[in-house]
């Protein structure tokens, strides 16, 4: 039994990217196959990861273009149940490149088609728009998980992405569901972080994680080693927060 | 004497709206005449100017699509010297919509032609991406405001902002030039913010502001009210902080 979930927000800076990686670290971690796509241009999940950019390595980019199979993206990582397929800067020119082409929306679901399979789960980095890039990751996944800032702008943001969501349903993907949304950046010593965690719990068209995950530095720290949080400081909050949202994931979230 | 500056970055919740909205509102505090363009289809600037969506306004939305008049679109604040144009969510469209127009990325040069030497400065917030969007305010600008979140993957996507203003310069805007990179969201109690400043002062091909604005929480608190911050709380770090960026816009940037 296989899940794909795409991580995704239109707002920027919510924590995608760190959720990316660290939730998929921490399921392979739990012994569960993963497989991370990172479908942004920015390249943020390759980078946090340690991709090296100067290794002659095929990219999602080479796969939606035919230059290489998807079989041959695959890069694995220290972790031997966790595999991620790194992304490319020239993504950026795929929604004008690919403006005529009819299929354009599902280029990664058919890639997925055949090796869907071999992971527990497959998780899905989003760039902040809800472009052709995005919507190629909501036409191949199972579900979305939405990180959620525990700021003003992002919490307006939700709206739009609700009716994004009920559109790609509507005309793309009828069987997609909503995992959660993931309250991240959260910090207690200030009222904001409250305000929108209480109000988004009153009006939230979808489930919400129990698991609230901390303003860390550790957790901004990572990426420039090159490491999932839980292989570079296991102790710190953030670690521990990504963990017990991988339990969450694995035997569901339980009302509180 | 007019000065058209486009608040530009990739990289997602950088503080880009958070810039537009603030260093726009300090420079009208000190009697310049500013105007405000939102033309991210998250309309996070019109939010947090105060616009309310249910009143019938023309946006740019409209005036790019020749519905409207761009002086019809221009709304006021409570501040006599600051002026905005709202954004719209249907903007997100516009890539697919106008891929077949050749003039695609000169749609707000040519609007502001007629009104730009109503103003000292006009803005321009920009989404979190490098798309036709972001493309019109580039070839509208005469120059770039480069906020830079004080984080590893902020660091990192500088490169690929660097690439990207020097296509714009040989292809579309020869004129356009760097106003400089402002750091944003620093936490002086951090080694990681620390790091960063250090590492871009080093090897930075564009000018630095010498102001940084520290993470402070009434800079997300006034959004919520709809008012810039110098509105909100003008003792607040970061409003003090903008204030002190817009004096070195007007005095241009001391060598430190
Ligand atoms: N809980 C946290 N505590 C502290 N810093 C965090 C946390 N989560 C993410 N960060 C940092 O905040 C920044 C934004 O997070 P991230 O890049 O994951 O967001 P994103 O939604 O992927 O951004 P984009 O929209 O640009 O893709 C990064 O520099 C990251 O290291
Ligand atoms: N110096 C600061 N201190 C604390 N919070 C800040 C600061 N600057 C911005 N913020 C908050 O951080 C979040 C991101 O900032 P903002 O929305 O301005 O970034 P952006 O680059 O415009 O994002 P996007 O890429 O989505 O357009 C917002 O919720 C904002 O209120
Ligand atoms: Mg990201
Ligand atoms: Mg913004």
């Amino acid at each position: 039994m296989s899940k794909i979930i795409a991580i995704v927000n239109q707002k920027g800076g919510v924590g995608k990217t760190t959720t990316t990686i660290n939730l998929g670290a921490s399921l392979a971690a739990l012994e569960k196959n993963i497989l991370l796509i990172d479908i942004d241009p920015q390249c943020n999940t390759s980078t946090g990861v340690g991709f090296d950019f100067a290794e002659e390595h095929p990219t999602i980019y080479n796969v939606f273009l035919e230059e290489a199979e998807f079989q041959e993206s695959i890069h694995s990582t220290v972790l031997d149940t966790l595999s991620y397929i790194p992304s490319d800067r020239n993504l950026v020119g795929l929604e004008l490149e690919f403006a005529e082409k009819t299929n354009r929306n599902q280029l990664l679901k058919e890639n997925l088609k055949d090796i869907k399979d071999n992971y527990d789960y497959i998780f899905i980095d989003c760039p902040p728009s809800l472009n052709t890039l995005t919507l190629n990751a909501l036409c191949a996944a199972d579900s979305v998980l939405i990180p959620l800032q525990t700021e003003y702008y992002a919490m307006e943001g939700l709206v739009n992405l609700s009716n994004t969501l009920d559109l790609v349903k509507k005309s793309l993907n009828p069987f997609l569901t909503v995992e959660g949304i993931l309250f991240t950046m959260y910090d207690s010593r200030n009222n904001l972080s409250k305000m929108v965690v209480t109000d988004v719990k009153a009006v939230a068209p979808f489930p919400i994680f129990n698991t609230i995950i901390p303003r860390n530095v550790t957790l901004g720290e990572a990426p420039s080693h090159g490491e999932p949080v839980i292989l570079y400081d296991i102790n710190s909050t953030g670690a521990q927060a990504y963990l017990s949202l991988a339990e969450e994931i694995l035997n569901g979230i339980k009302n509180s």
